[in-house]
Order: C-alpha cells, then structure tokens, then sequence
C-alpha cells in the first residue's frame, strides 16, 4: 500500500493532513453511494435516503477535520512558551484520541498503519501524564467564579465535603427535624400496631 | 484552601492568567469580563434561595424577577455591548435559561433582521420600553426540523388587507417556544403564507397574543404552559392554538417577501434568508457547547484532585483519583476538546459576523456555507459535549449525581441543544448536501473556496477531470 500519510504521529501538520483526506474520502464514498442507487434506478429522494449512513459520517468526518484545523491554527497565534506547549500536548491530544476513536477510517483510507495505531495509543497515554501536573491549571484558566460554576465539587477552593454537608443542611427537607408526614401517617400507624 | 489544589497549582508548568486572556481575546477583555462578573456577584438583587430548593412555580417567579432587573440594570450601567450583556445576563441567572431568553435571543435579533425599516420604528421602541414582551414560534406538536411541514397558515384577505392566522389541525399547534407559556403577548409565528389562491411557503408574521393591558389572551388564541420538562425548570415553554385570528397586513416581516395590498406576492433573494435567526442561534451554539464542557471539566478535574480512592500500592495512603490513567483517560481528552471548541467558537462568531456583514451589503454568495458550516459545527459539537457532561458526571462518582454538584443542572440545561435549533442528525444530513454539491462541483472542474476547498487539493483523482 502506499505510504500511509502521517509519517510521524506527534506531527500535528501532518495528522491535520490526514483528517482532511479522511473527510476527502468519506465525502467521496457517501457521493459514490448516492451514484450507485440512482445507478440502481432509485429515485433521488430513495438514493438520499439509502444513503444516509455515508452522508452522515462524511459531514461528522468534515466537522472533526474542521475543529482539529481550528486547534493547530490557533496554536499559531500562541507567543507564551509555556502556554504553547501545554495547548501543543491538548491539541495532540484531542487530535490522537479522535484517530484512536476512529481508527477505521484511516487504516481503511491507508492513513495510518496498524503499528502507528499501536503507537498512538502510546502516545496517547504519555499526553495524559504530560498533561496530569497541569489539569488543574488548565481548568483554573476557564476562571468561572464559585458563583458562575454552582458547585460544591468544583469550588476553587476544593473544600468539598463541608460545604456539602452545609448544602444538604440547608435543603427543604431539613426545615423540622421531623417531618410532618411522621405525624400524619408513621405515628397513627405504629398506635395502632 | 484544599492542600491537594494547592499543590496542584504549585506545580503547574504555566501561568493560568496568560491562558485565561488568550481565551478572553486579551487581559483588557479578561479585566472587563470579571468587572461585569463583579458586578453581578456583589449585588443584593440578585441573592436568592438556592434554585434547587424551590418550585417550579417560585423558579419560574424568580426568573421574570431577575429578567427585568437585569433589564434596569444593564440599562443603569450603561452595558450596550452585545457579548457583555450576554455575559451580564448569563451570571445573573447563574447559566441556567431565562424565561424571557427567547425574547433576547430570537425574537428581537428576528425583527432586527427581517423588518422593513418603518416596522423597525414601530416594534423596536415597543420592546425595548418591555411594552412588548416576544416570542419565536416555529416548531409545532407535530413539526420539528422539517419546517417546510409546518401546518400553520396565514391565508392574505385583500378586502381587509389582513391575515387569517389559524392552527387548522391538533398537530399544528405551536408547541415548546420558550416563554410562550406565560411571559409573552406577542408571538412572531411561522406560517405557510397563502395569497391570492397560492401558497409562498413559510414566512413570519408578528402575532399578538396578550391583551398588552390585562395580559390576558385575546379572542381566538389558545396559549399556557406545555408543562415540566427534563429541565428548564425556570422556562414557560408554551403551547399556542390559533383560531383564524385576524392581523394587519403590515404585521408580516417584509424586509425581504412581500404582499402587496393587492395581494400580490414579491419573492425574497434567497429562501434561506427566513432562516438567518436560525443560523445565527446555532452558530452561537457551538461556543455553548464549549462552556458546558468547560465547566463540567472544571469541576470534574478540581474533585477528582481532592477526592481520594482506593489504593494504587496496598498499605499506601489512598491517592488522588487524578492519578488513575482511567480517570485522565476520562476527563484529559474532554479538557482537550474544551478547548478544541472553544477556538471553535471564537471561529463561527466572527465568521458570522463576516459574513451576516456582507449579507447586509447584499451579498449573499457565502450564506450557503455558512448555513451548512452552522448546521454541522452544531451537531458535532453538540453531540460530543453532551456526552462529555455525562462522563464528567459519573466520573465524580456519586456526588455527581447530587444536584449541589451543578452537573446535572448543566447536564438538563444542556441536552436539549441536541434537538432544538435543528435536530442534530437532520443538521449532520444538511451539511451533506451541502458536501456532495461540492463534491460534483471539483468533478465537474470547478475550483472551490471557503472550508470546503480542501476537496479540491486532497487527492489528485478529484483534479477537475475532462468530462
């Protein structure tokens, strides 16, 4: 087969490359799709229809291309050392995991070879430890406000389990340490057991 | 502060601050958005018991409340910029939706677009001094997606110079707009116009719907509350029943298809141009989906450094869940697609606000891409980020699942994206055509531009070809 299009996995270019000619090629096969039912003398409302599986895939294959286009243009915009390469291991990352998802469709469009797949997942795994000392900061980075996030687990301040605790006290439930439904239907019924 | 998220700032191997302008568009936007935020946080108005602790009814009450304070409000200080006020509203409600948000985010933006400049100074002072309070009604009991299937009419009387506007079936009846319910008397209604014994297709009509004094319906309209929901707790998402009801012919939204008083019907330049409210709502939906999955990442990745489980070496101390590679593999990826979208987004609004630009000078050469670009960035974002707000849910455990957790309020407030603004498989089909349209166009040996031009240069067999 002809030498598969991404020569090194951690190029992000050349991984760009290959989701451009998987969104080629799936675009292709729902068009060819379409030419063989109305081949088949299908009308063009039934060849839509029968075709619908490859016409689907082809614009999810042509809207992954064009969100993994964005992320590396982006990074072209980024001068901060350090920023740049925690977004470079997030754009590798997000763009592996989307082969790794859909490995397929580039071994089938021979984009990919089957030792590189073994690779990616490799590599994928060392992105996550890369990752791992950042995570924290990354999300820091979103800066939503305690009051914006509205969430016990996520505060900014990580005291989780009391404010928990506070949160539960305060609930509707807990306004009487008994609940009225005790007298009503508990009390009678254990008077008259 | 928690000791893990101490430690764990002090090792990050970058700046959060640097990253955080990035994604403002700047320090000087960074310095303005948390201003704004302040201005939200510190102000008693907007104190209330927690949403979670109240009826649908005291939600609903609260909603309408905070709406025109922050109407007052935004109008006291002066905050005139689209992106602020959305921002301004967005922390006022604490990201949940607002029972008047179809008012701001359709109805408006709708006669923003589709009116004639003497129907611009009639409606908009109306809305603005909240005289008029609108609705966008499109979707009906029995039509969705397929607008071209809505059953609604509005049949021109030239001896009146009126439209008829009636709901002819059960399953014509509008069905989920947002403050339909209760909130609004006015209603801009989707319609298959009929005129002179013909029918034009849809166009929109703006319908009274409430006497503007006593808020009561008006003769000939069917309208309440469809009822609760998966979520949207806050929103009287409403039903709406017409009963040939009479309106002025000037009520139709002319600034492109017209009716004359005779009847006489002028077509628009393009058919899409009725959707431009449509194409707008989910271009904007694409960075929606970017700030769901960013919060949920936030909060997924900040417990799941202070929560501790199990041991990875027996008799050690039990570690953070962070460093299991099953929970990075979990949330590391969707970190990544946070911001994936993010840039995504920043993309679609200025490309819509290029491109809506050139509409406007009359150029309508790129409104197909975009409305195909719109449609699939909508559906794949929207998809993978719902779920994506489900893993981040189950990935804090139980507490996820406990609504002091804020996923599954963002969880609810979210999923309905999926279906609303054009259901998302429908939305992948549209951006299909639009693929294999230009598939034909570079067999047939036309030289494309815009996103789609990669289909062009990427394999030599799809070079124009001697036919």
């Amino acid at each position: 087969g002809s030498r598969p299009t991404v020569t090194n996995i951690n190029d992000l270019q050349s991984l760009v490359e290959a989701y451009k000619l998987r969104a080629t090629k799936l675009v292709e096969t729902a068009a060819k799709s379409l030419q063989t039912e109305l081949q088949r003398n299908k009308s063009q409302e039934d060849a839509w229809n029968n075709s619908s599986l490859e016409l689907i895939r082809a614009s999810d294959a042509h809207c992954h291309y064009v969100v993994v286009k964005l992320f590396a243009a982006k990074l072209s915009e980024i001068s901060h050392t350090a920023v740049y390469s925690v977004l470079s291991a997030l754009a590798l990352l997000y763009t592996l995991h989307g082969v790794a998802n859909n490995s397929g469709d580039f071994l089938q469009a021979g984009l990919l070879t089957v030792p590189q797949l073994a690779q990616v997942t490799q590599r994928i795994k060392a992105l996550m430890a890369e990752i791992r000392p950042n995570a924290v900061a990354l999300v820091d980075a979103f800066d939503y406000r305690d009051e914006m996030l509205s969430s016990v687990l996520g505060r900014y301040d990580g005291n989780v389990y009391e404010s928990m605790f506070e949160w539960a006290k305060s609930s509707p439930l807990n306004r009487t340490e008994v609940h009225e439904s005790y007298y009503k239907y508990m009390k009678p019924m254990q008077s008259k057991l | 502060m928690n000791p893990d998220l101490r430690k764990e700032r002090a090792n990050a191997t970058f700046e959060p601050e640097i990253l955080t302008n990035i994604l403002d568009g700047g320090a000087e936007k960074t310095r303005r958005r948390r201003e704004i935020e302040s201005l939200v946080i510190n102000d008693p108005d907007f104190q209330h018991e927690d949403l979670n602790f109240m009826s649908r009814s005291e939600r609903y009450d609260e909603s309408v409340k905070k709406s025109i304070q922050m109407f007052s409000k935004l109008r006291d200080y002066g905050i005139a910029d689209p992106e602020e006020i959305n921002l301004y509203k967005r922390l006022a409600r604490k990201g949940l939706p607002e029972s008047l948000g179809v008012h701001y985010s359709m109805f408006v933006p709708t006669l923003l677009s589709q009116c004639t400049p003497e129907q611009h100074d009639k409606w908009l002072p109306l809305c603005r001094s909240f005289k008029v309070f609108g609705t966008y009604a499109q979707t009906e009991l029995g039509h969705g997606t397929h607008i071209r299937g809505l059953e609604t009419t509005a049949t021109y009387d030239p001896s009146t110079q009126e439209f008829v506007l009636n709901s002819p079936t059960v399953t014509s009846i509008k069905w989920w707009p947002g403050g339909l319910g209760k909130t609004s008397n006015h209603a801009i209604v989707l319609a298959q116009l009929y005129t002179q014994g013909k029918c034009f297709g849809l166009h929109a009509f703006i319908v009274p719907i409430r006497c503007m004094k006593t808020h009561q319906p008006l003769p000939g309209v069917v309208v309440g509350d469809i009822g609760p929901k998966f979520g949207f707790e806050e929103v009287d998402n409403g039903y709406l029943k017409l009963d040939n009801i009479r309106i002025p012919r000037e009520n139709m939204l002319m600034k492109y298809a017209k009716v004359q008083p005779d009847g006489t019907y002028v077509k628009p330049p393009s058919d899409k141009l009725t959707y431009g409210t449509m194409v707008f709502i989910r271009a904007m939906i694409v960075g929606e989906s970017a700030i769901a999955l960013s919060k949920s990442c936030t909060i997924a990745i900040r417990y799941s450094a202070v929560r501790h489980q199990s041991e990875l070496r027996a008799g050690e101390p039990e570690p953070q869940i962070l460093d299991y590679q099953a929970q990075q593999h979990k949330l590391f990826p969707l970190l990544a697609t946070a911001y994936a979208f993010t840039f995504v987004g920043q993309y679609m609004k200025n490309t819509y606000n290029r491109i809506s630009g050139d509409i406007n000078q009359g150029d309508f050469s790129e409104l197909p891409e975009l409305h195909a670009l719109a449609a699939g960035l909508k559906a794949f974002t929207t998809w993978s980020t719902n779920a994506g707000v489900e893993v981040c849910r189950m990935a804090c455990g139980g507490h996820g699942y406990s609504r002091s957790s804020g996923l599954p309020d963002i969880y609810v407030t979210f999923t309905p994206m999926c279906t609303y603004e054009g259901e998302n498989t429908v939305m992948m089909l549209q951006t299909a055509r639009y693929l294999v349209k230009s598939y034909r166009q570079v067999r047939d040996g036309k030289k494309l531009s815009g996103i789609v031009s990669y289909l062009n240069d990427s394999h030599p067999r799809l070079q124009p070809q001697t036919t």
